[in-house]
């Protein structure tokens, strides 16, 4: 663990006396190490250490008692002050049919978190309906239809032979027909720099004017999770990010590098592929999730 | 970073950069630089461009090790088991090499044995449609292991070249998961003595450092003879590729270019590298 290494750190150091900012260095190396093993993007972990350097060489280290669990102590809390931030929840003070649209990059979750949403708001008195937006990728209506199904939440019968943004704009007025309160839109899974699918969001964003565009992200995401999110963040201007399949082992530095990039906040992650696993965002349990 | 003549400690920090953010990984960029350090320090390498060059022959060394393509042997049917985690690509990548394999005048049955997740037959099912082969498929639920069953039969009678078995993706940390794939692949080899003959594991080009724990877990569990890397046609350089094939050996089969059926091509460690930085 980071405190452990640390910990050795330190103790070679102190053998030569008083700890000297020429010693935390040393410190910091191994900081910088285990947020780039945690995927962490290279530019936003330098930023990073710049922010916590003058913290790092202050009175609180060097005339601490145990200067490894110090620095611990002033990463984490930095991680979580990075990361956190107020509007953690949905945006639903609005009149209904509020439109919240999912984007991100091919096979993210976007389409089992849509129905995790619905499932979630179902449970919050709310009336979800569901729009599959998604005409390229094979049954991914039949997908979004199954998964509806087993919630009993409706979903609009999307025809694939109409283009997203048509299917959008029925799918609204279904939803006002049908006194829906929230729709969610799935939407295909696309690359960042693909010019016109890019063009093809923002037409359906200026067309439903969604009160919430939710960029969904794997948490296993590498370095390229700046150049996603920044990208979907310039396109779109999100209003928040789902990380998905946070059940597994990876460290998670997506989260920071998305963060970092865009200002925008998390406020879901996804823990499974069951509907019932979707949980709201605690930035301290990823900071630790983070740091290893 | 070309361009530029001398050495300095600029450069190695702008070479660490570029390799890092290529997710090649700390400890590979620390062995790779390390190596050219070395050999500026001994006056072995004094070009910047020599430099880059002399990184790219590292990789190039370690990844041309594992360029080997999938060959069909004279077994029938050829069996090929596809895993992975959740959403990596292996269904369309399935189609994509239905499509080869076609092409190259062989029969070819698909295996609908994702019953989990909703509507991944019929995805499946779609893709067989497209490319013009069967698929053997169940109820929604039924036990993996019991269409895997039906689908090597099928083979088998009907004089099949290749079987393709689409499995569910599943984190390799899930433990009855991991049991469940273990349980196919018994089966397989129960059926069919010396099958599956290729166990392909397809990986995410935009997955990090995670790459190496799914691949070490999958090839633990059921031993993987084949990689599939997707997804290469975003921003994401899969430099982690490079310590999977360093630490496991696995033969590199093909890199996923896109969504379309012909977005598949064969592994070229010389194309890998030079896309790499
Ligand atoms: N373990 C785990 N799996 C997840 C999670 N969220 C989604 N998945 C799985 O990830 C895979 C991809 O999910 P989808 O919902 O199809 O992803 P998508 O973004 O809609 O994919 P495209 O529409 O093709 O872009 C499926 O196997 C899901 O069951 C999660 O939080 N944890
Ligand atoms: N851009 C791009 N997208 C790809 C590539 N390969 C697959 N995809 C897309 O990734 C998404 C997921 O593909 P699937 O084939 O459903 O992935 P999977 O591994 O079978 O997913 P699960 O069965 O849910 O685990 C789909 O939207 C595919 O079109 C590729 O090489 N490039
Ligand atoms: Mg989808
Ligand atoms: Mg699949």
């Amino acid at each position: 663990s980071l405190t452990n290494k640390l910990s050795s750190v330190f103790k070679k150091l102190r053998g030569h006396g008083k700890l000297s900012e020429q010693n935390i260095n040393e410190a910091m190396k191994e900081v910088r190490l285990a947020l780039l093993e945690a995927d962490v993007n290279f530019k936003v972990v330098k930023d990073f250490m710049e922010r916590i350097r003058s913290r790092a060489i202050g009175k609180e280290v060097l005339e601490s008692l145990t200067p490894a669990q110090q620095v611990v102590k002033i990463v984490h809390e930095e991680l979580i002050s990075l990361m956190g931030g107020a509007s953690n929840g949905l945006n639903l003070s609005y009149k209904p049919p509020i439109p919240i649209m999912l984007v991100g990059l091919q096979g993210s979750g976007k389409t089992t978190t849509v129905a995790k949403l619905g499932r979630f708001l179902k449970g919050k008195g709310r009336r979800p309906h569901l729009i599959p937006a998604d005409v390229r990728r094979p049954a991914a209506i039949e997908q979004l239809q199954k998964l509806g199904e087993q919630m009993g939440i409706p979903v609009f019968n999307s025809n694939p032979q109409e283009k997203p943004l048509m299917i959008c704009q029925k799918g609204l007025r279904w939803a006002e027909a049908e006194n829906g309160d929230v729709l969610l839109i799935d939407t295909a899974g696309r690359l960042h720099i693909d010019e016109a699918l890019m063009e093809e969001l923002k037409e359906i964003q200026r067309a439903l004017l969604p009160r919430e565009v939710l960029l969904v992200a794997d948490a296993m995401t590498g370095q390229d999770a700046v150049n996603v999110a920044q990208k979907f963040n310039e396109a779109l201007d999100i209003h928040g990010v789902i990380l998905t399949k946070l059940d597994g082992d990876a460290r998670g530095g997506a989260a920071l590098s998305i963060k970092a990039v865009t200002g925008k906040p998390i406020k879901f992650i996804g823990v499974g592929e069951k509907l019932d696993a979707l949980e709201v965002f605690h930035p301290d349990r990823m900071a630790s999730r983070i740091l290893g | 970073v070309a361009g530029r003549k001398k050495i300095d400690a600029d450069l190695l920090a702008e070479l660490e950069e570029a390799l890092i953010t290529s997710d090649i990984g700390v400890k590979t960029t620390q062995d790779l630089l390390r190596d050219v350090s070395l050999k500026v320090q001994r006056k072995e390498l004094e070009d910047a461009d020599l430099l880059k060059k002399n990184l790219q022959e590292q990789m190039y060394l370690i990844l041309s090790q594992q360029e080997k393509p999938l060959s069909l042997s004279a077994a029938r049917p050829f069996v090929i088991m596809v895993i992975g985690v959740n959403g990596t690509g292996k269904t369309t990548t399935i189609g994509k090499m239905a499509q080869i394999f076609k092409a190259q005048g062989k029969s070819v049955l698909l295996v609908a044995a994702d019953t989990f997740r909703a509507a991944a037959i019929e995805q499946l099912e779609i893709w067989g449609q497209r490319v013009g082969c069967d698929v053997i498929k169940q109820k929604s639920g039924a036990d993996p292991s019991a269409v895997v069953f039906d689908g090597l039969h099928a083979a088998k009678s009907r004089g099949i070249d290749v079987i393709i078995v689409d499995t569910a993706g599943r984190l390799h940390t899930k433990v009855n998961l991991m049991e469940e794939l273990k349980k196919v692949r018994r089966i397989v080899e129960r059926e069919m003595p010396g099958a599956p003959h290729e166990v392909l594991l397809v990986l995410d080009a935009t997955t990090g450092q995670n790459s190496i724990s799914q691949a070490k877990m999958f090839h633990q569990a059921v031993g993987v003879t084949g990689i599939v890397l997707t997804k290469l046609d975003g921003t994401a350089k899969g430099g982690i590729i490079i310590a999977i094939s360093n630490e496991l050996k696995i033969p590199l089969r093909y890199i996923g270019i896109g969504e379309k059926v012909d977005d598949l091509r064969e592994f070229s460690a010389r194309d890998f590298v030079e896309a790499l930085f």
